[in-house]
């Protein structure tokens, strides 16, 4: 058994959680927070078995798709606030940000 | 050392928190949604000796009640979304989903 | 590559992840809530290469500050709420949880 956090854009979210739900995967979905450009995202967590894993990557890389965008972070990285002038920066965005994490043991109760 | 991480339905959640509290067990609560039900439910995360685990379990197991329920899913499993009547299906809910992680070191600053 | 979870005061965690931000780091935000206080506190999950762990320790240790407080815990340890007098006690808050989690992969799609 594993345990994948994938974390994707909230707009593929629903996507995503439905695409893995087809296929009998089941999920937990964390609301979380991009730590570069303070955006809200989401965090899937599913648990399955490991002969399921590369099965599970493959739906998220197909519900979750890569792109470009200009942004602008919004708080300095150090320095004075004042005097920082958000340079709007073209960074990657959307796309999937995966671990796939060793579990000892899963129980259901 | 091990990382419990418990999926617990929001109306167990505190009975849970305090009855792992009342034995010393430390615990940081994560709010989080159902994949397939999509209503929110609680993650419990707790880090705890290797020789404590069991004892943890015992109580997760003690404090989350598991029975069946009628419900009706809220999205379509593929297909258009304007053909879907929800067909309700009895699922069984509460109840307890654990996962023990493994942790390579633990600090407190 | 190894995932660590860091359980710190709302009030750190800006300054962490602007910390970690500057020294390339990349960090996920999670909004949680301690089990003991019921208060909201945050979880930063920051994955990491295996020789860099050190560093972000580092970062995490000079960034979220220990001291202590007088409180009194919300809810009563067992027993009847009506009878339960919160008694202040005198705890250490602040400072960082940290849970260092092995990763079998990582992927970015
Ligand atoms: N110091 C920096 N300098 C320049 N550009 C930077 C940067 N830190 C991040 N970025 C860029 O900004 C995008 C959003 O990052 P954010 O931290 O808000 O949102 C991140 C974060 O929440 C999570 N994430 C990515 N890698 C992570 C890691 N190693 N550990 C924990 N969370 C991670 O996935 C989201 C998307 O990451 P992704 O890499 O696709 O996309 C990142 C990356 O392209
Ligand atoms: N392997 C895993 N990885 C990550 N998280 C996991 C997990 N197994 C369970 N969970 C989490 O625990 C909650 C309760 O799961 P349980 O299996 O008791 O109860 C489930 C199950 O009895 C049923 N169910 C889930 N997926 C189903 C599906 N594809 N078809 C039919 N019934 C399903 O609906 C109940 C509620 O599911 P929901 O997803 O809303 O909420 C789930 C999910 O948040
Ligand atoms: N092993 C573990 N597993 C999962 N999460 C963990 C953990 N150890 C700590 N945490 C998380 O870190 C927060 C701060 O813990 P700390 O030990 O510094 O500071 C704690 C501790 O000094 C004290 N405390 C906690 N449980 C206690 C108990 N049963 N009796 C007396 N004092 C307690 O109250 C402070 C706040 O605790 P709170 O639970 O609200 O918030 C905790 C909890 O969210």
């Amino acid at each position: 058994m594993k345990l994948i956090l994938a974390v994707v854009e909230d707009k593929d979210s629903n996507r995503l959680t439905d695409a893995l739900g087809e296929k009998d995967f089941k999920t937990t979905k964390l609301s979380t927070t991009g730590g570069f450009l303070k955006e809200g995202n989401t965090t899937l967590m599913v648990g399955c078995n490991d002969d399921a894993v590369d099965d599970a990557l493959e739906i998220i890389k197909k519900n979750s798709s890569q792109r470009e965008q200009m942004v602008a972070p919004i708080s300095p990285m150090g320095g004075n606030a004042d005097s920082y002038i958000p340079r709007p920066i073209n960074v990657e965005v959307g796309g999937a940000t995966v671990f796939v994490l060793p579990i000892d043991a899963f129980y259901q109760f």
